[in-house]
């Protein structure tokens, strides 16, 4: 039986794009295009929870809102897009 | 669909735009063509209308760019992000940006137009065969400048025909030098270069000295990428070097070790571990048509949808045929009001057509008689009123009987008056009118001398004058090979002449004589350049010339030059 390969993963000088965390991705996706800007309230002003955004974005995408960082909207987030905000600002 | 906060649109409906730049992945033609198609798809369906500028200050300002390209919205290298645009609006609104880290293509791999050579600018065919080799990029095989060609069609032994594929070699774009080749080495900022260069720019892109030093003359262009170079990477422009070590492992092809992304990339020279050059290998890309097509969208002022369907979703997939969405429509019809001008008018009973055929020189004496027996007027069959030919990709043939444009499909055919804008009329049953006939019809025409009309369908071919038909008789009877499988155009040269397109190939038919002239079968894109060499149906109206392939018409003027490329579905359709 061959032995699984050890894949080692290098930081490739000239790539813009960094070695992430899934959440790191997704909270740099879900700021860029705008579902988590803030919200003005009484004066006050708060983020948008992560949950609520992850809800908004699977909405706009037509998956399922469960809210979660689940592999479908992982998925779809690294999937080539348009850079114009979802959520006007 | 969604509108930006506060409906920004554009207050006038004669929108200016203008091209800045060009990406190095695909030609500029090619490049102008699929943004004026992209234009098209909006102004298709509003009173919009486009103009191309090619200096000053247009609505919609169109660039390529990497990175930090000038605005506060970096692009993000390869993939991700492909592009952005502004709502209406004076200054940077309106405008449009693609991100030059992607490779630009029509979505389906490289797409290479030579240049030089015998093939008048035909695409390269990948892939082809050199000498029993089957290549599928361009290469430098079998020549000694170092010149990058390909074959345009499958087999360069026996057909011979090819081009140049882009080089910086050949010539440059952009710049000053008005797209003179680079000149190895050059010597900028007193060094001396062999090759494309970054340096001295902080935009990525690469150049070179049109002269052989740079720092005296200030002559300079940017480098066209080459099919075969790698995208991004620190090595742009850079063939892959195979093989290259990685780790300490040699590799022969693409791979994505290393990454977590699983992108494949090459190594540039023979060790990635000693000179840490690379780069992503070419994919399928993105279509620059489809992209720009949605940024326009933003341009004229829509914002994303969550129809996955939609043109203006957010994110990009490859579509084949594409249409506008339902929800675009309404979206930009919400802002722009529709188009103007008649609405497409239902399928209604067809009239007499005894005064249709307007073109004096094509009523002249003949030297055979005219059908004594009117054609049989037809009447709205009702084989399947659900069949929408304005939702049909491609016909089976297009072609002009007694004036009209006819349009067949599966049986079935639809009419459309020169002389009125009214949408098409029909479905009629092909077996009402031309009863002999097979329900696919692949071409037809008309003879211009007798009237007769010549069908086929597959190896066989029918004459129909009036009710009366001959056939179907074989079209090796005509003179054809035996080895082409249908005629797919016609095209009337004169009177008693008709040239009749299989494959690559066209044939020149002797009516009257009912043979083939000699000195045939020729080229159709040495003859015809700039039309889609595999066009599915050719046919003449209005002393233009037509190809069509899918949806779209490239128009020919007597001048054999492209003069307007279309949709099939609203220019000649009328829908």
């Amino acid at each position: 039986w061959s032995l699984p390969l050890k894949s080692v993963f290098v930081t490739f000088p000239g790539d813009i794009i960094k070695n992430m965390t899934d959440m790191e991705v997704a909270e740099s996706y879900l700021d860029k295009y705008g579902y988590t800007k803030k919200e003005f309230r009484s004066g006050f002003q708060s983020m948008v929870s992560t949950s609520k955004a992850l809800k908004m974005m699977q909405r706009q995408m037509g998956l399922e809102e469960t809210g979660e960082l689940d592999k479908p909207t992982l998925d779809a987030m690294k999937r080539p897009r348009c850079g114009v905000p979802d959520v006007a600002n | 669909y969604q509108t930006f906060e506060g409906d920004l649109k554009w207050d006038h409906h004669d929108i200016t735009y203008r091209i800045l730049n060009y990406s190095p992945d695909m030609g500029s033609s090619l490049t102008d063509d699929a943004f004026a198609r992209a234009f098209k798809v909006w102004s298709d369906v509003t009173p919009l209308t486009f103009t191309r500028l090619f200096d000053g200050t247009a609505d919609i300002m169109i660039s390529f760019g990497k990175a930090n390209h000038g605005d506060p919205y970096p692009f993000d290298g390869k993939d991700g992000l492909l592009a952005h645009a502004y709502p209406p609006g004076e200054g940077i609104q309106g405008d449009a940006h693609f991100d030059d880290d992607e490779y630009w293509t029509l979505g389906k791999g490289p797409v290479v137009t030579t240049s030089y050579g015998n093939a008048n600018g035909a695409l390269c065919h990948f892939p082809f065969t050199f000498e029993g080799k089957s290549y599928t990029t361009c290469t430098t095989d079998g020549r000694e400048d170092n010149l990058p060609w390909c074959a345009t069609t499958a087999d360069y032994t026996r057909d011979k025909k090819y081009g140049f594929c882009p080089s910086e070699l050949l010539n440059t774009f952009g710049g000053n030098a008005d797209g003179a080749p680079c000149v190895f080495p050059f010597v900028f900022l007193g060094n001396k270069y062999d090759s494309c260069t970054t340096e001295g720019r902080n935009d990525g892109y690469r150049w070179c000295a049109t002269t052989d030093n740079y720092d005296r003359d200030t002559k300079y262009g940017f480098c066209p990428s080459r099919d075969t170079a790698v995208i991004g990477g620190n090595s742009e422009g850079e063939p892959c070097h195979f093989p290259f070590v990685f780790l300490g492992k040699t590799y022969d092809s693409c791979t994505s070790e290393g990454r977590g992304d699983g992108k494949l990339w090459c190594g540039t020279t023979a060790s990635y571990d000693d000179d840490q050059k690379w780069g992503f290998c070419p994919d399928s890309g993105y279509s620059l048509f489809l992209v720009a097509a949605h940024e326009f969208g933003h341009a004229l002022g829509l914002d994303h949808s969550n129809i996955r369907d939609a043109l203006m979703y957010p994110m990009y997939s490859y579509v084949e045929d594409f249409s506008l969405h339902r929800d675009d429509i309404e979206g930009i019809q919400y802002l722009y009001g529709s188009k103007t001008g008649p609405d497409p008018t239902p399928p209604q009973p067809d009239t007499p057509t005894t005064d249709s055929y307007p073109d004096p020189d094509e009523t002249e004496a003949t030297d055979e008689p005219e059908p004594t027996e009117p054609t049989t007027t037809a009447t709205p069959h009702p084989v399947d009123p659900t069949k929408d030919p304005c939702k049909f990709t491609k016909f089976d043939t297009i072609t002009v009987i007694e004036g009209e444009l006819h349009f067949f499909k599966d049986g079935n055919y639809w009419k459309t008056s020169s002389r009125s804008d009214a949408g098409p009329k029909g479905p009629f049953a092909v077996s009402e009118k031309w009863p002999a006939l097979p329900a696919v019809i692949d071409s037809a025409f008309e003879d211009l001398l007798t009237r007769k009309l010549y069908f086929f369908s597959g190896t066989r071919f029918w004459v129909y004058t009036g009710k009366s038909v001959l056939g179907p008789r074989s079209i090796e009877k005509l003179g054809l090979p035996s080895s082409i499988q249908k005629v797919e155009g016609a095209l009337q040269r004169g009177k008693g002449k008709v040239l009749l397109f299989s494959g690559e190939n066209f044939w020149r038919l002797d009516v009257k004589a009912q043979s083939i002239d000699k000195g045939y079968p020729r080229y159709t894109d040495v003859v015809f350049g700039g039309v889609p060499s595999d066009a599915h149906d050719v046919f003449q109206y209005k002393g233009h010339s037509y190809f069509c392939r899918d949806r779209f018409y490239w128009r020919m003027n007597s001048q054999r030059q492209v003069d307007r490329v279309g949709y099939v579905k609203y220019d000649l359709l009328k829908c």
